[in-house]
C-alpha cells in the first residue's frame, strides 16, 4: 500500500503571469512526481499542488527564490488519510 | 453490511462493493421506479452499472447524471448516493420531482471509474484515473475527463502517460467513456448531462476546449447562476460559474462538451465543495450538507430540462 508519511499539499498563489509560467516549468518536471490539483492557469485562481516529502526542500527552495506565495494547506497527506480510514471503520462498526 | 437502503450510512464513504450492493437494495426497494443497467465494463472487468429511474414511457426524453469519474474525488459518488435515494424517495411526494419523472427519465452512474475507486480503497488514495495499461509506459491511466471527442487532444491535456491529465492514445479508448458514449448515442433522447466533480465549487458550462462561445451561452449562464443560488441559500455555499474555459481552465476531450457537441443542451460539470483544507480528503461528516445544497442546483437544472422541451 502505497503511503503518503510527510507529503505536503501547497497551496500557492501566483501574482503575475511570469510566476504562471515558472508553476508550468516546474509542472513539467517529473522526477519531482508533483500531483496538480488544481493546475496553474491565472493568477485568479490559487494553485494546489501535492508534493511527495522527498520533493518538498526542492519545490519550497524553487517557490522562494522565485518570490512565489504559498502556505501549507496539508501537514502530513498520510496523517489526513489515517483519520479518514479510522472514521470510515468507526462508521462501520 | 446495511440489508437496505434506510439503514445504509449515508454520512460517510463507502467501498465499491458497499455501493454496488446498496444499489441492488435500491432496486429491490423501489421496484417500479428503479433498474439498474450495465452498460459495459472497466478495463478490469468490473461492471459499470446505471441506475434507471423511470415511471414508464418509450425512450422518453432523459436526464444523465454521472459522479466519481476521478477515482480520488470520494466525495461525488457519496453524493451521488444520496441524491439517487432522494429520487426514489422523493417520487410522489416532491411535486416538481415528480412532475420530471412522469415526463423524463433519469439515469445515474454512481461510480464512474470502478477500478480507479476501487484502487483509492485498496492502494492508492490519491488515485485520479483509469486503471488501463498505456503500450510502452510503465505508467498506468488515463484521464477520462480528457478522453472525450470533443477537442479531443487540445489545450490542458498531456500526452505523457505518466500524467494526471494523459488524454489517452485516441478519444474514447477508454471503456468507462466509451461505455456511456454508446448508451447516450444508442438512446438519442438525452436533454440534460451532468457530470460532478470535486472540489473547487464551480458550476460550468461548455466550452472547455475553446473561448467560443457557445449558440446556447445566454440560457445557460442564466441557469447556472439560479443553480448556484439555489445551492446557496442552504449553507451559504459560493459556487463561481461560467463556461469551463473562463471558469476553470482551457480542458479538451471533457465530458461535458462532449455531450454539448453531441446535441445535449443542458450540459454541465459541477465542482463541488471544500474548503480549500482537505483537498480530495473532505471529512465523512460534510457528506450530507455537500449533498443537500448540490440537489438543490440539480433540481434547478433537472427543472429547466422539463419546462424547456427542445
Amino acid at each position: 500500500q502505497k503511503l503518503f508519511v510527510g507529503d505536503q499539499v501547497l497551496r500557492v498563489t501566483a501574482s503575475s503571469e511570469e510566476q504562471i509560467t515558472l508553476l508550468k516549468e516546474l509542472q513539467d518536471l517529473e522526477h519531482l512526481k508533483l500531483d496538480f490539483w488544481r493546475e496553474p492557469v491565472k493568477t485568479a485562481l490559487a494553485v494546489d499542488v501535492h508534493v511527495p516529502f522527498a520533493g518538498l526542500q526542492a519545490v519550497k527552495a524553487f517557490l522562494e527564490s522565485n518570490g512565489i506565495q504559498y502556505r501549507v494547506m496539508i501537514d502530513d497527506v498520510q496523517m489526513l488519510l489515517d483519520e479518514e480510514k479510522e472514521e470510515m471503520f468507526r462508521s462501520r462498526d | 453490511r446495511d440489508r437496505n437502503t434506510n439503514n445504509f450510512d449515508y454520512a460517510s464513504y463507502h467501498t465499491l462493493d458497499e455501493i454496488y450492493s446498496w444499489m441492488d437494495s435500491l432496486e429491490a426497494e423501489y421496484p417500479d421506479l428503479v433498474t439498474k443497467i450495465q452498460i459495459g465494463s472497466s478495463f478490469e472487468g468490473r461492471p459499470i452499472n446505471v441506475l434507471k429511474f423511470s415511471t414508464g414511457g418509450s425512450n422518453r426524453p432523459a436526464i444523465w447524471l454521472d459522479t466519481g469519474i476521478h477515482a480520488r474525488e470520494w466525495i461525488t459518488p457519496a453524493t451521488g448516493i444520496w441524491s439517487a435515494k432522494k429520487i426514489a424517495s422523493d417520487y410522489g411526494r416532491d411535486p416538481s420531482l415528480t412532475a420530471i419523472l412522469n415526463t423524463m427519465d433519469i439515469f445515474f452512474e454512481i461510480v464512474t471509474n470502478p477500478d480507479g475507486y476501487y484502487f483509492t480503497h485498496t492502494s492508492n488514495r490519491m488515485w485520479r484515473k483509469t486503471r488501463s495499461i498505456n503500450p510502452g509506459s510503465s505508467c498506468v491511466g488515463v484521464d477520462p475527463n480528457r478522453n472525450w471527442g470533443a477537442g479531443f487532444g487540445g489545450p490542458g491535456t498531456s500526452t505523457n502517460p505518466c500524467s494526471e491529465t494523459y488524454l489517452g492514445s485516441f478519444e474514447h479508448s477508454e471503456s468507462e467513456v466509451k461505455s456511456i458514449v454508446d448508451f447516450i448515442l444508442g438512446h438519442g433522447n438525452f436533454k440534460a448531462m451532468i457530470t460532478i466533480h470535486s472540489y473547487s465549487q464551480m458550476l460550468m458550462y461548455p466550452y472547455g476546449y475553446t473561448s467560443t462561445e457557445t449558440p446556447n451561452q445566454q440560457e445557460l449562464h442564466t441557469l447556472a447562476k439560479s443553480a448556484v443560488d439555489a445551492l446557496a441559500t442552504l449553507h451559504g455555499t459560493k459556487y463561481s460559474y461560467g463556461s469551463m474555459i473562463t471558469t476553470i481552465y482551457p480542458a479538451s476531450g471533457t465530458t461535458a462538451d462532449w455531450g454539448y457537441l453531441n446535441g445535449i443542451k443542458y450540459s454541465f460539470t459541477f465542482e463541488l465543495r471544500d474548503t480549500g483544507r482537505y483537498g480530495f480528503l473532505l471529512p465523512a461528516e460534510q457528506i450530507i450538507p455537500t449533498a443537500q445544497e448540490t440537489w438543490l442546483a440539480l433540481m434547478k437544472i433537472m427543472e429547466h430540462a422539463r419546462d424547456n422541451p427542445y
